[in-house]
């Protein structure tokens, strides 16, 4: 594409194509887009980070990531359109336009580049990183068990061929590392939102323990109403809770280290299959499902805004 | 690329928990190759299952043998997989 403006949001793109995207978008955006790299993945490939900002030194901060499971190719189809959204609405969107003139937004739209690259190259299904098990023929780690939270206890495998391996230690996958030191340096993320597909779901801590959150109210009333906003759309429906209760224990999860960091705002969101697709939904539905989940965002948002702490 | 013809998922719902319990003992059953995409969790919630060529009539037996109900989500996933690439070439043509 020529520009993101003639960019096809409407189809599944390669690393390679959307890492063009994310260079586009910043050299059309110099004011107020840039891109950063918080690191390399296991196999060499750079981590980017997208971050929006209008100005400050180092404001609050909300921090929204797709693709850590990389066969869910929604979700790093949806980030690429939040990044263009975010730049076509502020200045435009009255209360979009509050949220940045106060907070930074920094967006990974490829948390987990090298099993992205071998869902395109080999195996569309892959979940989990490439690194390699000294102990196993059986290759990766789930991104998502391996935080050092709950780590190593019920909900999530220690066999190297599961798919929801836990890896041999916290924070093993650089991929999950270069995230724990990029919000620990940065310091003032207020908001952290993972997003997986599919089960249409939105889930806050603690997923790896039945105790509620501290903030279990208020996570569960701001769920109700970012899973309305985003119902107003195309009625998709949404149900919420804690992890554990939604669906499963899980251990060593993403939102349940964020919100140990004292990050409040975490929620972990599971986007639409409406239908029967699961993870190969229609390129035609990313659009629509990009849509509906921005209005929970920026429901998610606001109140951050508002709710300073 | 990996080949997934004649890979099917099944939707899988569970009663009660014993059922749920039934379905997780496939989750350990390694030789199946079973790649679960929802999780078993609680009664209620759907369970979303790849099963390999080779492992659908076992898995549809067992199912069947404690009444635990299924049906066929996707009828091959290669297929879904072919269309979702030529969108994909369709798109790069343009």
């Amino acid at each position: 594409a020529e520009s993101t403006d003639t960019f096809n949001y409407a189809t599944y793109h390669t690393l390679d194509e959307i890492y063009g995207f994310m260079d586009m978008l910043v050299a059309e955006n110099p004011g107020l887009v840039s891109k950063l790299q918080i690191g390399n993945t296991y196999e060499g490939r750079p981590i980017y980070v997208l971050k929006f900002s209008t100005g400050g030194n180092n404001r609050p901060a909300i921090w929204i990531d797709t693709g850590i499971h990389s066969r869910e190719w929604v979700t790093q189809a949806s980030g690429v359109w939040f990044a263009k959204k975010i730049t076509q609405d502020y200045g435009q969107d009255p209360t979009f336009t509050a949220i940045l003139d106060s907070m930074d937004i920094f967006l990974e739209i490829v948390t987990n580049p090298d099993g992205f690259a071998y869902t395109h190259s080999k195996n569309r299904m892959w979940r989990k990183t490439r690194s390699l098990n000294p102990s196993s023929a059986c290759v990766g780690v789930d991104p998502n068990r391996n935080w050092d939270a709950g780590f190593g206890m019920a909900g999530a495998s220690s066999n190297p061929c599961s798919e929801t391996y836990r890896g041999k230690s916290a924070n093993s996958e650089v991929e999950v590392r270069s995230i724990v030191d990029f919000v620990k340096g940065h310091g003032n993320i207020k908001a952290f939102i993972s997003i997986h597909s599919y089960s249409q779901l939105l889930l806050y801590p603690y997923g790896y323990k039945t105790e509620p959150a501290p903030d279990q109210q208020e996570l569960d009333q701001l769920s109700e109403s970012a899973v309305t906003a985003l119902a107003s759309l195309y009625g998709t429906k949404f149900k919420y809770g804690s992890i554990i209760k939604a669906i499963y224990q899980a251990s060593g999860s993403t939102v349940d280290w964020t919100y140990s960091q004292g990050i409040k705002y975490s929620f972990t969101f599971e986007l639409r299959d409406t239908g029967r697709y699961g993870f190969l939904l229609p390129a035609s539905q990313i659009i629509p499902t990009a849509q509906e989940t921005w209005l929970a965002l920026l429901t998610i948002m606001e109140h951050t805004l508002n709710h300073p702490y | 690329h990996e080949d997934f013809v004649g890979h099917q998922v099944l939707r899988i719902s569970v009663a009660d928990e014993p059922q749920v319990q039934k379905v997780k003992e496939l989750e350990d059953l390694e030789h199946l190759q079973l790649d679960f995409w929802r999780g078993p969790a609680q009664p209620g919630s759907p369970i979303d299952v790849r099963v390999p060529f080779l492992s659908v009539q076992a898995v549809k037996a067992f199912l069947e043998a404690h009444s635990v109900g299924y049906e066929i989500m996707i009828e091959d996933v290669q297929a879904l997989l072919d269309q979702e690439q030529e969108q994909m070439f369709a798109f790069w043509a343009r």
